[in-house]
């Protein structure tokens, strides 16, 4: 039991690392409270900003947290992979680099799973291969259309669903 | 295996019955303020089990009927579809009468408990802490959760 | 005692329905759970966004939650008017229309106290009188630069900062 | 009534001695993730002493003073400017020694208690229960609190 824990941890340690270096340009890892005893005690994540000091991780910048808390679930998918993920404007808080970082990251990671992103970010449309658009119409109902052609946002306006 | 399409009858702000279609690879949702696009996420939630109601924003199972076509059901149906091309089918309705609901869960067409839902979807990475749903706002809860709480997410895959 | 809150309660409260209105296009007010005697039940809000029913305040979106609390906020400052107001990102959830229309709000309510809103959203730092940017230098430290010259992000980006 | 300028001495990501001026009106501060844009509004909260260690994302005290430096103190200072031209100032220093640290506020230069700093800034509306500040993620708090919290911020004024 012990033993097939330690295998996940250090397989989700190991992409962990890739994957946060890849997406914040810093370094982080996963560390066990208890490695004698795993089950004694939790697992903390540390994380490293470029240029900066180890920072306990409450101190991060918003934007950071989203990285590194992405980081997780994504060093989690290539070990444990699920047919689907499905985030919820999990962007919010990126500036306009981090979130082409991540949505290129998204891209290449649904070669192994598929992605439903909602969001009204550009960098995460422009990298999309498929888009959604929801609306409400006048009768107060949610609609919704498959879009062709992706019209990128301006600034956050969303895009001109054109029905497929 | 992937999502084939998402199926809602009289959900939330989705009144009217509305297909959602999907395909593989990346896709992004996109809309204003208010037009329905975490209603599209609480449905998966919804028909899955993957959360509580009040992750759905609701106080009770009865708070998901859309609230102006004055239906006493809504029912949401996910279909997967895996590499040789067979179909998996989850779904749930929640029925209203006068002063109580019933909620009922099927797998490939027949009743099923949430236990025989939850070990299906189990076989696929699919569960509540699997992080398959990431809720609007909650993406650094993973950071500030308690070290022992992300611990026992590994647990659940060992 | 009494007394005076049915006062602040009624100005605040039309000035809620007011700014709800503006910013939303939508109808919204605030009740007292026990109106006969407010100090034993609480104040709640009603929100009512544009072609729909009433609803739950917890069944809002993130963009409509994210109006209808700078609509208290704008609604509270107008009866009791504080020097400044600083807030970081309350425009995160806000689509593109929703961000104009509240950036233009915060213009006009700046003309009463002063705002000053980290921002990464284009309508913000349009509608500002000043801007300010802050970097993180390769030594490690935060330095704060004024703009003169406001560079509009092309989706979120940094501004340039030209020093003052 | 309006803050001057925000003077950082070793808070946080600011280890080197910063000045912020602000002028009247709508400013806006921007700047890429992690540059410190939510430190600076947490020198607001710090010397005004309007929220708790943890709402600065602080275990303790001693977490607040720049970790690259070496200095043992932090201090942060808000000037005010009124109508008539005359300046309100407000400041707070954490000094840290071998096993403990002290905090200290200053108004108008003489040493304050928390309490006086608090009825002084109360005269202009400036209160941990006005809205003067929203934290990042927090704006939607104010539809999510309780109707008896949210009556209660009422109470304070009248
Ligand atoms: N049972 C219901 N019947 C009808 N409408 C509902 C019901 N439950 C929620 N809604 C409405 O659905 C809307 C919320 O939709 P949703 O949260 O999906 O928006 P969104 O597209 O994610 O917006 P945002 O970009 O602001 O996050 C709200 O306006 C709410 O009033
Ligand atoms: N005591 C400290 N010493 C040095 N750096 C610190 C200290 N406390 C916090 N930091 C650093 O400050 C950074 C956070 O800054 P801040 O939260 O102001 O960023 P931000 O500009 O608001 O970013 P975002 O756009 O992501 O919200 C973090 O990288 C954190 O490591
Ligand atoms: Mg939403
Ligand atoms: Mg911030």
């Amino acid at each position: 039991k012990r033993q097939e824990f330690m295998l996940a941890f250090d397989q989700i340690n190991q992409n962990f690392q890739d994957i946060f270096a890849e997406l914040s340009h810093g370094h982080g890892k996963l560390e066990l409270e208890h490695p004698e005893d795993p089950f004694a005690g939790g697992l903390v994540i540390r994380a490293q900003p470029r240029d900066k000091k180890m920072q306990r991780i409450e101190a991060l910048s918003g934007g950071e947290k989203s990285l590194t808390a992405l980081s997780f679930v994504f060093a989690f998918q290539r070990f444990a992979p699920a047919p689907f993920y499905a985030f919820d404007e999990v962007d919010m808080m990126l500036d306009g680099s981090n979130a082409e970082r991540l949505a290129r990251m998204v891209k290449s990671q649904s070669a192994t799973a598929q992605f439903v992103a909602v969001s009204l970010r550009r960098p995460m449309i422009e990298n999309a291969d498929h888009a959604i658009g929801v609306s409400l119409r006048a009768d107060g109902y949610s609609r919704v259309v498959g879009i062709r052609e992706i019209h990128i946002p301006d600034e956050e306006q969303k895009p001109e669903p054109q029905p497929v | 295996m992937r999502i084939k399409e998402i199926e809602l009858d009289n959900f939330k702000s989705f009144g009217k019955h509305t297909l959602v279609p999907l395909l593989d690879g990346f896709t992004t949702i996109s809309g204003p303020n208010g037009s329905g696009k975490s209603n599209i996420i609480d449905s998966l939630l919804f028909a899955l089990g993957l959360s509580s109601t009040r992750s759905m924003r609701a106080e009770r199972l009865p708070d998901l009927l859309n609230n102006l076509s004055g239906k006493n059901e809504a029912r949401v149906t996910v279909r997967f579809l895996n590499n040789d091309n067979e179909t998996l089918e989850v779904s749930r309705r929640i029925r209203v009468k006068e002063n109580s609901y019933t909620s009922t869960y099927w797998l490939n067409g027949k009743t099923a408990t949430l236990t025989e839902i939850h070990e299906e979807l189990m076989k696929y990475n699919v569960s509540p802490t699997g992080f398959n749903v990431i809720m609007q706002g909650d993406v650094t809860g993973i950071v500030t959760m308690s070290a022992t709480e992300r611990r026992k997410i590994i647990d659940e895959l060992a």
